[in-house]
């Protein structure tokens, strides 16, 4: 027996959201950890990874670890009939083929339930070792969504490149090129407007737009975005899901042939 | 020319 319930059920409508167009089916994992996801989209050339703590549900019922797969579309659109206020109940017996949400209004004046088909997925579940960062980028996540999409009405890649000086987006098209820097900045009003730059080496990684346009589709999640890079591995690009968690996409590099 | 790495090879496996 699963029973899961989410207050701000808003989360859980932005997490779909942000993942429906990357992955199609996927397995959310449910333990006493918490709900948790990890999918590879279908080219195997960027993962998603997310995590929503126990903590974080004001009730948090999971007997037995329990996998459920889902079609993340499907499951967008019933989330979708979910008010913004409406506080998510999660819920699913062992061994059965389907799970139900429930959407409860605030003034609980209005319930609804959902049920959905689960499905059966093969996945391949990767391990991700522990890494060191050769940079770690803080940044307000809609400046990062705004510099994603610039840059990808000129070129197909952008080049990240951080040293000393700062952060630096570029690309290169048909029609010419494109630099954005962005400078460490901690000397602002709000805490989520600050950018800031760990680099303990410079590192400059090519990636494909059309993947971290796509990642920046959780920009609803949270104000700010963190960037980790390495030299020859991907990229993780994390949105913290308020304090309960967090969703991690993975970008593996362009690589020189 | 720049080739699309996958993640496979980066991350086993489990």
């Amino acid at each position: 027996m699963l029973e899961l319930r989410l207050v701000q059920g808003s989360l859980l409508k932005k997490v779909l959201e942000s993942v429906k167009d990357l992955v199609n089916d996927a397995n959310f994992d449910c333990s006493a950890t918490g709900f948790s996801l990890q999918a590879m989209d279908s080219s195997h050339v960027a993962l998603v990874a997310l995590l929503l703590r126990s903590e974080g549900f004001e009730h948090y019922r999971c007997d037995r670890n329990l996998s459920m797969g889902m079609n993340l579309n499907n499951m967008a659109k019933m989330l979708k009939c979910a008010g913004n206020d409406d506080i998510v109940t999660i819920k699913a017996d062992d061994g059965g083929d389907t799970v139900t949400f429930m959407f409860e209004s605030p003034t609980q004046d209005k319930i609804a339930d959902f049920e959905m088909k689960l499905m059966d997925i093969d996945s391949e579940h990767l391990g991700i070792p522990e890494a060191e960062f050769q940079a770690i980028v803080r940044m307000p996540s809609a400046e990062f969504a705004r510099i994603c999409k610039d840059l990808s009405s000129i070129g197909d890649t952008v080049v990240i490149s951080v040293t000393k000086e700062g952060v630096k987006f570029s690309t290169r098209g048909d029609i010419g090129t494109a630099n954005i820097v962005c400078r460490q900045n901690t000397t602002v009003d709000k805490p989520e407007d600050a950018t800031v730059i760990e680099m303990q080496e410079p590192v400059s990684l090519t990636f494909a737009l059309r993947y971290m346009n796509s990642f920046t589709k959780a920009t609803p999640l949270s104000n700010q975005v963190t960037i980790s890079l390495s030299s020859e591995l991907p990229v993780v690009v994390e949105y913290k899901v308020a304090e309960m968690g967090y969703i991690r996409f993975y970008l593996a590099p362009k690589l020189e042939e | 020319r720049q080739e699309q790495s996958p993640l496979t090879i980066y991350f086993h496996n489990l």
